[in-house]
């Protein structure tokens, strides 16, 4: 939300690969190869993804919403924040 | 901060480090000394030595790689994954990898080798990654001007390796909490609807549609304004916001920085000499004049004419009694002014104030005053607040109330 006034939409849920590929490279979502689509709401996402918003003090929805997706697309460290 | 999960640490604290090759991006001496100021922020606060070795296995191997380099954590090209290194341990263990798909810079271009260095060497030495924004060892990327370490960078780097041998502990800068009680802020300024709110290095600000405060780098909308501002306004019929440090202002049109600022404040304001810094400033929308707050006197400037109203600087109780002097901060919001003042406790004056005002006998410290809107003055404290009837001169029945319940945001 870097911006006057800052982002005031909903985002579609949309980036669901940035999401997924973020939260395997950083939170140890474990990728058993399944088809994205069908992994989108299940539990490991949500719980993932709650971990990041979470580290990172955002709303924690266990939604991609624009907030965090902002903060998946910005450049970052390899190391993952959790369970290396 | 955190540790990394295991503890792992380096047994000997006096290192070897070698930087296996070079980015074309920068100059061998400009790599070089990018990474060996990296190694000094952290030998500075901790009993770590490091020796820079050129040839042979280091503790430490630095290298620029891309793609898949065959350690298992393939680089993803440009952006992204900047870099990555290895806990503490033999082998790999210890070493810093930079994407070379990226452009490494030393100045504030993305993306500056010093910055991520001094990041990646913390894992190096068995730090993971911190929540504090403010900290190096946070895991985004985020290049304010200065490379400094944090106090959480501090105190986790020691609570792996024990204090330096400094005789003066060092200290680093800590990240404000946005829902202290004890904040105070270096200036207020709206800015295009919102409210924002800074203290050191970082912007606070809400809007209805994240309720949780945000807080962030103030160079992550405008690299070059320096930290540690000490006033703010905006001209909203210019669409324009200006900051105050020392002697010196900058004018902003959105995230854009004005050509040729900074400015000195005395010939486009007509502040005498004496004046060497603003402590707060506000400009009225409705009538294009500007408050600027200086000790215990505040000039007025008509933005429209461009000069000071004469008849000024005036006594601060002159113009706003009950505000007190020395004001960090101001700015107007829905018609009624907030004064963000350095709490008053202690003159014994105002406690009077307080206490004829209605304030039960315990009140200590009043946290921010509205201006008069309709008659009526609101005094915030802690989470409380009072409606003072101007007209009746006295406290308004029903009150102190929750401002959450009032004021939602």
């Amino acid at each position: 939300s870097h911006s006057f006034p800052a982002a005031t939409t909903e985002t579609q849920e949309q980036d669901v690969e940035t999401v997924q590929k973020y939260l395997e490279n950083y939170y140890n979502l474990k990728s058993d190869g399944k088809q994205v689509e069908r992994q989108r709401n299940s539990d490991p996402v949500v719980e993932k993804l709650k971990q990041m918003q979470k580290f990172f003090g955002l709303k924690v929805t266990g939604k991609p919403d624009a907030e965090t997706l902002n903060v998946m697309k910005q450049p970052r460290c390899g190391v993952p924040d959790m369970d290396q | 901060f955190v540790l990394t999960q295991g503890n792992p640490q380096w047994e000997d604290t006096h290192l070897t480090y070698r930087i296996e090759n070079y980015t074309p991006d920068l100059s061998r001496a400009d790599a070089d000394h990018a990474i060996e100021k990296a190694f000094q922020l952290w030998s500075s606060v901790s009993p770590l030595t490091f020796t820079k070795v050129s040839e042979g296995q280091a503790d430490i191997m630095i290298s620029f790689v891309r793609g898949d380099h065959r350690d298992n954590s393939p680089f993803d090209g440009q952006g992204g994954n900047l870099a990555h290194a290895f806990q503490p341990g033999s082998g790999i263990g210890g070493d810093v990898h930079f994407d070379e798909d990226e452009r490494w810079t030393n100045n504030f271009r993305d993306y500056n080798l010093y910055r991520v260095a001094a990041h990646e060497l913390g894992h190096s030495l068995g730090l993971a990654h911190s929540t504090d924004i403010g900290a190096l060892m946070y895991p985004n990327y985020i290049f304010s001007g200065d490379v400094q370490l944090s106090q959480d960078d501090i105190s986790g780097i020691q609570a792996i390796y024990g204090p330096s041998q400094n005789p003066t502990q060092p200290i680093g800068p800590q990240t404000p909490q946005v829902c202290d009680s004890k904040l105070t802020f270096d200036a207020v300024t709206t800015i295009r609807g919102e409210v924002m709110f800074f203290k050191d290095r970082f912007y606070m600000r809400t809007n209805p549609f994240y309720p949780e405060a945000e807080l962030n780098f103030i160079s992550l909308f405008w690299p070059h304004l320096p930290n540690g501002l000490q006033a703010a306004y905006e001209v909203a019929h210019r669409d324009e916001v200006r900051f105050f440090k020392g002697d010196k202002y900058w004018a902003v049109k959105g995230q854009d920085v004005l050509y040729g600022y900074p400015k000195y404040i005395y010939r486009p304001f007509g502040f005498p000499r004496t004046v060497k810094n603003i402590d707060a400033a506000v400009s009225e929308e409705d009538t294009g004049k500007t408050y600027f707050f200086v000790a215990n006197k505040c000039w007025r400037y008509d933005e429209y004419k461009q000069s000071m109203d004469a008849g000024y600087p005036k006594m601060i109780a002159e113009d706003f009694p009950g505000i007190g002097n020395n004001v960090d901060a101001v700015f107007q919001k829905d018609g009624n002014k907030f004064w963000a003042v350095r709490g008053i406790e202690g003159q014994a004056g105002y406690l009077r104030v307080i206490h004829t005002l209605g304030f039960p006998p315990t009140m200590r410290k009043i946290k921010a005053v509205s201006g008069k809107e309709k008659k009526k003055t609101y005094f915030f404290v802690e989470d409380e607040y009072w409606r003072f009837d101007e007209n009746s001169q006295s406290m308004e029945q029903g009150f102190p109330r929750i401002i959450a319940d009032d004021f939602s945001g």
